[in-house]
């Protein structure tokens, strides 16, 4: 069953989560047809949470609205190496 | 820290500013400037060493650029994404890209409203030595911009990655420098009374210049020079070298003027009289008239000889040899595919100007032929297509180099071709190598080299997030040539003379190892195939 559409906010982070290695870019194409978006999403806000030294909610709050806007390295802060860290192991 | 893993195995770097890219909004000179400061940052704490450079061929080479700019990193306009850097290796490793629709600031103090470039700069240097972003806040490595403070130094954690990477500074003492000539105080000694012998060195102080760049040796001090054994007024020795003729070895005369060994020696009576010495006989090489001779470049000659001789004419029996035109006909069983399609339930392979048709009967007869017989509206001078596929409206859509040409059937809509930049993908690019709609999600996919978009349909437009790189389609590598989706439901991609099999759920390759396409899809013997072209 395809989750629920993305709201406008959620695809921006999400871009955001892909951009900077939090959420493995590609995936969203294969997690339309197994549904298992959501933990990975909120596992990604939590790591993110986690490296920019803001307190770990797993939600979007304002730290970590905060945390987004800022400037920063287009590099992404998880990088390929780390691929198997960031996929979630099958449950 | 973290170490991302490749590193560079020289420690003296070489980095330049990108000529044709230099920021559209700060002067060159003041860039240059803080961008070696930058580097001295890492300088400083490490046993690296940076030289500046004007060629594209230094290690780091800087560039500013807006928006997409030919890699996988589009930048965003002002804010958020500031810049980012290749880790160490050949060819864009170690390169680093600012965007420069970025308010730069070249001072540190006023970074209130810009964004300090000596602060980013060093952070991106950080990656083109191959560190990875930190999570220590107030690191220099962590990813969020934190301004720079007046003498800022290498935070700890960034000093811990970069000597674990290159090893500390090696600083040698004062006292071991030979020095020359010599203008500062030696050491001064004092013995005391006692057993205790106390050494009190009067050191220079250690003054950095930001500009000394351009040292080869970058040495606080230039090595002593060796006192010149030869002055001015006195002549120095030349090297031996050999006569014209290869024979005589010289060792004790001046060497003549070898202007033209052609005409060695031939002095005139002016030069005879003034310098005696210059004047040796040669002894010129017998010619053998048995073989043609061939010219022989430096070598003298004897103009009373008819040297060189003309090659001997073999007579030729007389051919009459028609001219073929040239043809760019595709070898059926052995040649590679510029794009693949499944046209109304019907195979299309296409290849040069040509195209072959397999349908349910399989292959139709006549074929290769030429692509314009069944899509007129192509352009006339095409001499290949570069993707092709059917669109859900059923309309087939052509690209070629920059253009998309889109056909109902066999006939060119009205307002095509129009310009693959009014898709969304960059106006840069030259052209795409594949198109395809796939069929684990109903969306269309563009290729080009190492990236891929998704394309929107509806909107007409190519998606958000994109480009990415093509690693996501794993066994596939970059540069395409073509993929498409079969009647099987599986998508195969190709290029060279082979093919994959594509497995859309683990999102990587059946077989790393590729398949030949002539057996398989042009039912080509396999003997001839793998006889003629070992494959790869």
């Amino acid at each position: 069953s395809r989750p629920p559409r993305s709201t406008h906010h959620e695809i921006n982070v999400r871009s955001y989560l892909e951009t900077f290695g939090y959420l493995q870019k590609g995936l969203p194409e294969n997690l339309l047809l197994e549904g298992d978006y959501e933990d990975d999403f909120r596992i990604a806000i939590k790591t993110l949470q986690e490296f920019g030294g803001i307190p770990v909610t797993g939600v979007i709050d304002e730290d970590t609205k905060s945390l987004l806007k800022q400037k920063r390295c287009g590099r992404p802060d998880r990088e390929i190496g780390d691929e198997e860290n960031i996929r979630r192991k099958k449950r | 820290f973290a170490v991302q893993g490749e590193k560079w195995h020289h420690t003296n770097l070489t980095w330049s500013l990108k000529s044709d890219r230099p920021p559209s909004q700060l002067d060159p000179y003041g860039t240059r400037d803080v961008l070696a400061r930058a580097l001295d940052v890492w300088e400083q704490a490490s046993r690296l060493t940076f030289r500046e450079v004007n060629s594209d061929e230094a290690d780091i080479v800087v560039s500013f650029a807006k928006r997409y700019h030919d890699d996988a990193y589009p930048f965003d306009g002002r804010g958020l994404i500031l810049a980012h850097a290749f880790f160490p290796g050949s060819g864009r490793g170690g390169d680093a890209h600012f965007d420069d629709d970025e308010l730069w600031m070249l001072s540190s103090n006023d970074d209130d409203e810009g964004t300090s470039l000596l602060a980013v700069a060093a952070h991106e240097f950080g990656h083109s030595l191959g560190l990875s972003h930190s999570s220590v806040k107030g690191a220099l490595m962590f990813p969020w911009y934190q301004g720079i403070q007046p003498n800022f130094e290498l935070p700890e954690d960034d000093r811990n990655g970069i000597q674990q990477m290159y090893g500390p500074k090696v600083r040698k003492p004062w006292a071991k420098i030979p020095y020359y000539p010599v203008d500062s105080q030696p050491p001064t000694t004092t013995t005391t009374t006692t057993t205790t012998t106390t050494t009190t060195t009067t050191r220079r102080p250690y003054i950095h210049h930001h500009n000394r760049h351009n040292r080869p040796d970058h040495t606080p001090f230039a090595p002593p020079r060796p006192p010149n054994k030869y002055p001015t007024y006195y002549p120095r020795p030349r090297p031996p070298y050999y006569t014209p003729d290869r024979r005589h070895y010289n060792t004790t005369e001046e060497h003549p003027r070898r202007t033209n060994h052609n005409h060695y020696p031939r002095p005139t009576p002016h030069e005879t009289t003034t310098h005696p010495t210059t004047y040796r006989p040669v002894r010129y090489p017998t010619v053998n008239t048995d073989y043609p001779s061939y010219p022989r470049p430096n070598y003298p000659t004897d103009p009373r000889h008819d040297y060189p001789r003309k090659p001997y004419n073999h007579p030729r029996p007389t051919t009459t040899t028609r001219p073929t035109p040239p043809s760019d006909k595709p070898d059926t069983c052995n040649t590679s595919y510029d794009a693949v399609a499944l046209i109304r339930g019907e195979l299309f392979i296409f290849k040069n100007r040509y195209h072959w048709r397999i349908g349910a009967q399989g292959h139709y007869p006549g074929y290769p032929m030429d692509i314009s017989r069944m899509w007129p509206g192509l352009p006339r001078d095409f001499t290949r297509v570069d993707a092709v596929y059917e669109r859900p409206d059923r309309k087939i859509a052509f690209f070629i180099g920059k253009e998309l040409f889109l056909f109902d059937t066999q006939n060119l809509l009205p307002g095509y071709p129009r310009a693959i930049s009014e898709l969304g993908l960059p106006s840069s690019l030259e052209k795409l190598d594949a198109a395809m709609v796939w069929g684990h999600n109903g969306k269309t996919y563009f290729y080009s080299g190492s990236l891929y978009w998704k394309y929107d349909e509806e909107e007409g437009h190519v998606e958000l997030d994109y480009p990415r790189d093509m690693s996501m389609w794993k066994g596939v590598g970059y540069n395409i040539d073509s993929v498409f989706q079969w009647k099987d439901g599986k998508t195969y991609f190709f290029k060279g003379r082979g093919f994959w099999k594509f497995n859309d759920l683990q999102m990587k390759v059946e077989h790393e190892r590729q398949l030949p396409s002539a057996p398989f899809w042009m039912g080509c013997p396999t003997e001839r195939t793998s006889r003629r072209s070992p494959f790869r």
